[in-house]
This record gives C-alpha cells, structure tokens and sequence, in this order.
C-alpha cells in the first residue's frame, strides 16, 4: 500500500523525470 | 591525469543519459577519485551529485542520500548556496522515498529558507509543493493546507498553469 502511495506523491515523480535529464558537466 | 579526470566525468554522464545507471556510477567513482587526488573540491562535488543521481534509478535511495549529504557539506564549504538549494531538494526527496518524511520535511524546509534568501520563486514553488505532500504523509491536512496555498499562489504568479 505504501509504494501505491509513493507513486502518487506527484512532487517527486516530476524531480525524478528532471533528474534523469540532469547531470553535472565538467 | 587531470583531462583523464574530465573524461571520466564525460564517460559517466554519457551512460547516464543513455540510463546505464551502473555503468555511470562505476565511471562517477572514476572521476571521485581523480578529484580527491588533485585537491579538487569542485569537481569532486559534481561527482558526488552524480553519483547520488544515478544511485535513484538503481533504486538505492540509502547509497543516493549520503552522496547528496557530501554533496550538501561541500556546497557549505564552496558558499554556492544554489547547489545547497539543490542539494537540500534532492535530500528532501530522497528521503520522501524512504517513507522518512519528518527527515524530508527538514531538507524541504531548509530548501524553501535558501529559494526565498535566493528569491528565487520557482525554487519556493517546488518546494511549497513538497512540503504540502510531506504533510499529507504525516496525517497533518493543516500544514498540508497552508503550503498548498502557498503553492498556488506562487504558481500563479510565476504563470504556471500545470
């Protein structure tokens, strides 16, 4: 029921959907 | 040695765009620690967010939350209180995935003190939004309430329709 849950804290998947664009260049 | 560092780094975010996560992490750990050798504090920052990324999508939220912790100490010590921004978000986060949400209250409430000193109203936004979702976690509709206001009200000054 929790990870049901998780995956409805919409805050979070949208940080997630940015970070796997983000990364730190050199 | 220092462009084989820079390399490494390149390596590491190219398997990261491509979502070869581990990869990317074995190629971060590379890059971690040429810039420990060269005394580099910068660099070996980048690393750790890096590598605190890509643990997310390995699913290892514990390993993802102390790279962002050294991450956060680092950002301290450079005073880029932007990268403390983000570090505190990317914490907040983390620790949402944890199910630990006093703990990511605390990193999303430090995250709004930075947005707000940085005015930066994108950034209080975001993190507005994360702290009415912490709330409704912990059962308290009150703070949830109040934040969310906040959100919107924020959201539509900047026009932000989503």
């Amino acid at each position: 029921v929790q990870s049901v849950h998780l995956l409805q804290v919409d805050s979070v998947q949208r940080w997630m959907r940015d970070l796997k664009l983000m990364t730190e260049c050199e | 040695r220092a462009a084989q560092g820079r390399a490494y780094g390149n390596l590491g975010n190219t398997q990261y765009l491509l979502g070869n996560f581990s990869e990317a992490t074995a190629f971060h750990k590379e890059r971690l620690a040429i810039a420990k050798e060269f005394g580099d504090r910068a660099a070996e920052r980048r690393a750790y967010s890096n590598l605190g990324n890509a643990h997310i999508f390995l699913g290892r939220f514990d390993v993802s939350a102390e790279y962002y912790k050294k991450t956060l100490q680092l950002s301290r010590q450079l005073k880029d209180q932007a990268v403390e921004a983000q570090a505190c978000y990317s914490l907040g986060n983390t620790y949402t995935l944890l199910q630990d949400f006093e703990r990511a209250i605390e990193y999303h409430l430090k995250h709004l003190q930075i947005a707000q000193e940085l005015r930066d109203r994108v950034g209080e936004g975001r993190a507005c939004w994360s702290l009415g979702n912490a709330y409704v976690s912990l059962g308290n509709h009150e703070q949830a309430l109040n934040f969310a206001k906040k959100h919107l009200e924020i959201s539509q000054e900047i026009g932000d329709c989503n």
